[in-house]
């Protein structure tokens, strides 16, 4: 175990008050100056059974920092409402059945470094994660056997299968294997060219759209100019609305108010378009 | 346009306290964000959805891994219909017709539905985009099913 990046003090929680361990710092790639932040939790579960799964978490983006996944998801202490300030402790931590493996990828997002600027894509930050995987076998040995899940969301619907694959061709060639046994992936992206259409068909069928908003422009044509007008309107429509949950409470900050009158003024340019539906789209506001 | 709507102040005020950064031994000087893409000029990304769709297709050929896709139904970013046109559009069967599974006390968790090649599909009730933080039992439970082979 890496004992300079064992974890003391989450605050406000004294780790030698838990039956595991957390584990922060860097896993570097040999080949370029990048450093990739981690974060590994060790399950609740007895330590030295090889048969407890080991999970490593990916939150998406492209960009988007996995410390989400570790203090707001699925980890041990996590804030548990949108409004806490402090840390509970997580009755439903994922590390009550497996070990935990928070990542930070590619490098230049959250803690993780960057200091070459590169322009990156899916293919390369799979290779990226399949040489960070095998840096954190080689400074924690005693997982290389454990059954191994790719886990994660949002984009990490592209990073998982890639990852997968890289592991897979890894497998292929090598004699020392890592233990794959499957992956899951939570509201993924899987195709980003469908997930515009797919966005404004949700938006109707939940009546976040007045009933004869036309999205036909967008079914013929995703890159047509007419269906980023389409997109532009449901935009505008449907600003105050959570798209990550929306049934849920909308945040804004104090400077996102600003625009409020051009949001207003835009609302009234689309009422007047559409005037037929003014009755409608008010019931449904 | 980064990430509407979701509170995020408090994790970020947290990672960006000194005191935990040492805790968490990352470099202080880096003022951590949700999404770089958001705040930092220089990271750039370009995706290519059809290579996903490639590679995914390819896993399932393999047949060797167990696939869970999952979805919040309350999602309207990565809506759960959109995950389901990507499963029409892989070479997958259904094995298993879509049903009801219960979590909480015999509540209505989601729906899923079997395929070939060891995937399955599941939504959760009244989740959003993050799941485990909006339902955390349900996430739990098809997180501890799925790794113990068991179904739901």
């Amino acid at each position: 175990l890496q004992i300079e990046d064992l974890v003391t003090y989450l605050p406000p929680f004294n780790m030698s008050d838990f039956n595991f361990s957390i584990y922060s710092g860097y896993l570097s790639i040999t080949d370029s100056n990048q450093s990739f932040h981690y974060v590994f939790v060790q399950s609740q579960l007895n330590n030295l059974d090889n048969n407890v799964p080991l999970v490593l978490w990916l939150n998406g983006g492209p960009g988007c920092s996995s410390m989400i996944g570790f203090l707001q998801e699925i980890g041990p202490f996590v804030f548990l409402n949108d409004d806490d300030e402090t840390l509970s402790y997580n009755e439903y931590s994922w590390n009550r059945a497996a070990h935990l493996l928070f990542l930070e990828s590619p490098s230049g997002v959250g803690f993780s470094h960057n200091p070459l600027n590169i322009t990156f894509n899916d293919s390369q930050t799979a290779d990226h994660n399949l040489k960070v995987l095998q840096e954190f076998y080689s400074n924690y040995p005693e997982y290389q056997k454990n059954p191994l899940w790719l886990a994660g969301e949002s984009y990490a619907g592209a990073y998982i299968p890639l990852l997968a694959q890289r592991i897979k061709k890894f497998n292929d060639l090598e004699v020392a294997v890592i233990n794959l046994q499957g992956m899951m992936i939570g509201n993924g992206v899987t195709n980003l060219t469908h997930l515009p259409i797919s966005q404004l068909i949700y938006q109707k069928q939940h009546q976040l759209l007045p009933p004869t908003f036309d999205i036909s422009a967008c079914e013929k044509n995703v890159t047509s100019e007419d269906c980023e007008d389409v997109n532009y309107d449901a935009w505008i429509i449907t600003k105050r609305i959570n798209p990550y949950d929306i049934y849920g409470y909308c945040y804004y900050e104090e400077n996102e108010l600003e625009d409020e009158e051009e949001w207003i003024l835009h609302m009234k340019q689309f009422m007047m378009i559409h005037n037929d539906n003014i009755v409608k789209v008010t019931n449904h506001d | 346009l980064g990430v509407p709507c979701v509170q995020i102040d408090n994790i970020e005020n947290y990672l960006n306290n000194q005191q935990v950064k040492q805790y968490l031994h990352v470099d202080e000087s880096i003022q951590w964000f949700l999404c770089s893409k958001q705040h930092n000029k220089q990271f750039k990304y370009v995706s290519d959805p059809p290579l996903v769709m490639k590679v995914l297709q390819e896993l399932l050929n393999y047949n060797l891994y167990n696939i869970l896709l999952y979805n919040g139904d309350a999602d309207s970013v990565v809506p759960w219909i959109d995950t389901m046109q990507a499963l029409q559009k892989l070479q997958v069967t259904i094995t298993e017709e879509w049903r009801p599974y219960y979590v909480k006390n015999n509540q209505l968790g989601g729906y899923t539905q079997g395929y070939s090649n060891k995937l399955r599909f599941v939504t959760v009730r009244g989740a959003g985009h993050m799941v485990p933080q909006n339902d955390r039992i349900t996430a739990f439970y098809l997180f501890n099913q799925t790794l113990l082979g068991q179904a739901f």
